[in-house]
């Protein structure tokens, strides 16, 4: 199975 | 803020409504953006309207305003498809103003919607230089998400420097759809382009790049940029205006 990542762990937040 | 062409205005928040139901909209002199995430945070939208891209602009000083897409939209479906529209915020208003007039200035309909009062998060995008680019027909590429979201939930995208090959598996069996690059290019906007560094091979949740293809409406052409583990970037430009760019993070094997 694979494991959606999220956004944030490549966009930083301000 | 005024467009001659309302229905442009109508495609990006169809184009958005699905992945976002509320955004803050940044108005300043330059035009207004837009960032939101999803509500999971594996998808972020940008919006860039520049002010020059429309018939007349004006924003004496910068306004951050909470809108619902959802009821914007249901707003704009009242309006005709050759209506011109007008958006205005008075400077201590609570309420956004949405004006339609018709091609022949004998109707003329306006609504308020009220602001709400959103927090926004902003995520700071950085500039990639992807190892792959890849423009296509926006109507082609919501097809390919449509046929592949059959097969599974999740479509690998592998490119070559032959062309794209976007495949799913799942319980049915499995499905691969590839594209080959257009070698004689006649009509841009029908031609498949693939500009590459270096080959990639990344897995994404098929519903999300479908719920990017609401904005394909906006241009016929859409543009995919892609690196090894990288958010991939789903871009359809607004014409003369700004674009639509859709980033959505990959999914990795476990």
């Amino acid at each position: 199975m694979n494991r959606q990542l999220g956004i944030s762990t490549f966009f930083l937040t301000l | 803020a005024r467009l001659l062409h309302g229905s442009i205005f109508a495609k990006v928040i169809e184009g958005l409504r699905e992945l976002v139901n509320e955004a803050t909209w940044e108005c300043s002199g330059n035009g207004i953006t837009l960032q939101a995430m999803d509500s999971s945070h594996v998808a972020l939208v940008s919006l860039v309207m520049r002010s020059e891209g429309f018939e007349s602009y004006r924003c004496d000083r910068n306004m951050s305003l909470g809108i619902s897409l959802v009821s914007m939209s249901k707003v704009l479906k009242t309006m005709g498809k050759d209506d011109s529209l007008t958006i205005r915020v008075n400077d201590d208003s609570d309420s956004i103003i949405i004006a339609m007039e018709s091609q022949n200035q004998d109707k003329f309909a306006d609504y308020e919607l009220r602001l709400m009062d959103l927090d926004s998060e902003h995520l700071g995008i950085p500039d990639t230089d992807y190892s792959c680019a890849i423009k296509m027909p926006s109507s082609e590429f919501s097809r390919i998400c449509r046929d592949m979201s059959i097969m599974g939930d999740s479509v690998l995208i592998c490119t070559t420097k032959e062309g794209v090959k976007f495949s799913a598996k799942g319980d049915l069996g499995q499905g691969s759809i590839r594209l080959v690059q257009t070698t004689n290019i006649e009509k841009e906007e029908e031609a498949v382009i693939i500009e590459m560094k270096e080959a990639v091979a990344l897995t994404f949740a098929v519903r999300y790049l479908s719920m990017f293809c609401k904005a394909a409406p906006l241009s016929p052409q859409v543009g995919l940029s892609l690196s090894e583990d990288t958010p991939l970037m789903c871009e359809f430009k607004i014409a003369e205006m700004g674009h639509v760019r859709f980033y959505l993070a990959p999914k990795i094997e476990d």
